[in-house]
């Protein structure tokens, strides 16, 4: 049984929408959708297997091989030079500075040695809260006043954790948005002075189609190494994942579940692609 | 002031003056990849390119009207109906409830909204009712020094409905109170509670939805739950100043019956528009 085009159309149509109404980007979803037509039109289907069973089991081969298999940090750690320096990036509100507090009471929980950056010394209340954060998880916590210069305040960052011989240096800068090219050249030279040596990139996975935008601009502009998608416990399928991992082709480092500093885990591709087509 | 793809579309209709079904069909499903494009409820995509279709292969132009124009407008006017009004704001004695997801933009809007009644010579008063996220009363007690706004927060305590008592009984002299509450999603039942909580002890006279330009397919289930808790009257849009649509936002709309009241278009203070429907339906487009 050779399947055409047309016999897969209804099944393709069908996993299309649950993708989009997922939060799968529809740029993603094109590349991915058009990708699974080309591959299994003209192929060979097994008797007794449903159209509907072997789109959908390629689709999630395709998802899999989209998202690959998460960034070990702890791993990256171990086999670099001490301070391992990284730097969080990201437009307005993802959850960069939770992010930062969370990575390093799980980092503090494998027994690495860590300092913070307080690198947003733009906005009301940032430095408060980030201390706040830093104080609670245990970790020091280097900051400047309001209105510091932030490359000046990771600078001291990573100074501070070589004289101390700390392990890591986490450093969370302001949230920005992409289309501000002043603000994205500050944070070209924050990264040209810091020199970090792990770029996180930080999005919500309750973003829709501008996750693609956003995330491309900040990897044209400084670089992203990993992602960290925030907010994944807010009744969303983690679609975002798909459409961020799709454009830039960089790993997912962790999933933010939570407000609390334990809602972080290692990011595992089974369940996103299990929870959007399973 | 549409987007490539409809525009090209539309072009194909140029000059017609008899409905041409494979154009108008293709003009649909350019319309659909915008609106999805820019965050629509992918059923209210769907649901609305049915209504066009329909009406754009059973009404007859009107006397003079080119089949392109008389599409455009059939576009423009189904997007219009799910606007919604557009929301009035009331320039006198009120007390605002914000309420909206983690990181929306709440505090920074509430701040702004202090500045629009402010400059409107309505006495207004803040109080913040976060007594979760760290830095919360620091974040929004700056931003209200900068216009000289009593802000009212009793830091270190984490009973949010004593916050808003004794803050209603400080700020008493005011015309205009704004309630600032930590970010809360459908699923913390808890949170969901606190609000509703925070609602009657407030005796809010309105209840603003802040939600994100960027926000996804989750606008619908979100702004429902938040309308079922607390009877949601106005819908604001922040961070239109990115490159998000705000799609989203019609959704918000269209589940709680209400209208947009403002957008947020920059971090700063005065960083505040009235909703324009006629500007947001174009950049939708676009
Ligand atoms: N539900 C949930 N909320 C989160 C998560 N991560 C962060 N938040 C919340 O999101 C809000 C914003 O978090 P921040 O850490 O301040 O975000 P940010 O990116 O640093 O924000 P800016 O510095 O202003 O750009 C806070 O209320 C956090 O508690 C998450 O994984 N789940
Ligand atoms: N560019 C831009 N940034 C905005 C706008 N509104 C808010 N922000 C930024 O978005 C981030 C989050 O804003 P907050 O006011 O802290 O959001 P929130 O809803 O109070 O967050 P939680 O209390 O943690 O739920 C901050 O960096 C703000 O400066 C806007 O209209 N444009
Ligand atoms: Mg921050
Ligand atoms: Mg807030």
């Amino acid at each position: 049984l050779v399947l055409t085009e047309k016999d897969i159309a209804d099944s393709l149509e069908e996993l299309e929408l649950i993708l989009l109404e997922n939060d799968v980007a529809l740029s993603a979803v094109d590349a991915i959708v058009g990708t699974i037509r080309h591959d299994l039109t003209g192929t060979h289907r097994k008797i007794g297997s449903s159209i509907d069973a072997v789109v959908e089991k390629t689709l999630k081969h395709a998802l899999r091989d989209v998202l690959g298999e998460g960034f070990d940090l702890t791993g990256y750690i171990d086999s670099h030079d001490r301070p391992v320096r990284v730097l969080f990036t990201g437009v307005n509100g993802t959850g960069k500075t939770t992010t930062v507090a969370k990575v390093a009471a799980y980092l503090k929980e494998h027994g690495y040695s860590v300092v913070i950056g307080s690198g947003d010394t733009f906005r009301a209340g940032a430095n408060e809260q980030m201390k706040t954060h830093a104080d609670r998880v245990g970790v020091k916590v280097i900051r400047h006043q309001h209105g510091a210069d932030p490359s000046a305040v990771l600078f001291d960052a990573v100074e501070y954790a070589r004289a101390h011989k700390i392990d890591v240096v986490l450093a969370d800068t302001a949230g920005r948005f992409h289309n501000r090219a002043n603000l994205m050249n500050q944070l070209e030279k924050i990264r040209r002075v810091m020199k970090p040596d792990l770029v996180v990139y930080v999005d919500e996975a309750v973003a829709g189609n501008d996750a693609v935008i956003r995330a491309d601009e900040f990897n044209a502009a400084v670089g992203t190494d990993a992602v960290v998608l925030t907010k994944a416990d807010m009744d969303t399928k983690g679609g975002a994942a798909i459409s961020i991992v799709h454009t830039i082709g960089k790993p997912i480092m962790f999933l933010g579940v939570g407000q609390g500093y334990g809602d972080i885990i290692p990011f595992s591709p089974d369940r996103i692609v299990d929870d959007l087509v399973g | 002031r549409l987007g490539s793809g409809l525009k090209d579309a539309l072009k194909k209709l140029a000059g017609k003056t008899v409905i041409d079904k494979v154009a108008v069909d293709e003009l649909v499903r350019d319309l659909q990849r915008a609106l999805l494009q820019a965050d629509v409820n992918v059923k209210l995509v769907m649901a609305l390119s049915q209504s066009i279709k329909k009406r754009a292969l059973e009404e007859e132009p009107p006397k003079g009207m080119g089949v392109r124009e008389h599409v455009l407008r059939i576009v423009y006017e189904e997007l219009v109906s799910l606007m919604g009004q557009s929301a009035e704001v009331h320039l006198g004695p009120q007390t605002i409830l914000m309420a909206g997801l983690q990181g929306s933009g709440k505090t920074t809007t509430t701040a702004k909204l202090a500045r629009y009644f402010q400059r409107k010579g309505l006495r207004t008063g803040v109080i913040c009712a976060d007594i979760f996220r760290p830095g919360a009363y620091d974040q929004l007690l700056h931003l209200c020094r900068q216009i000289n706004i009593p802000c009212y927060g009793e830091p270190g305590v984490t009973d949010a409905d004593q916050i808003v008592k004794n803050g209603l009984a400080e700020l008493a002299g005011n015309e205009v109170i704004i309630i600032d509450t930590q970010g809360r999603h459908a699923l913390e039942d808890n949170l969901i509670d606190e609000i509703v909580r925070l609602n009657v002890i407030s005796k809010a006279t309105h209840r603003w939805l802040v939600i994100d330009a960027a926000l996804g397919q989750q606008a619908r289930d979100q702004a429902r739950r938040f309308h079922e808790a607390i009877s949601i009257d106005g819908v604001l849009i922040t961070k239109m100043d990115g490159t998000a649509k705000g799609g989203g936002a019609l959704s918000a709309v269209s589940e709680t019956k209400s209208g947009i009241v403002f957008i947020g278009s920059g971090e700063t203070i005065e960083d505040l528009e009235r909703f324009d429907p006629n500007g947001f339906i174009s950049r939708l487009l676009g």
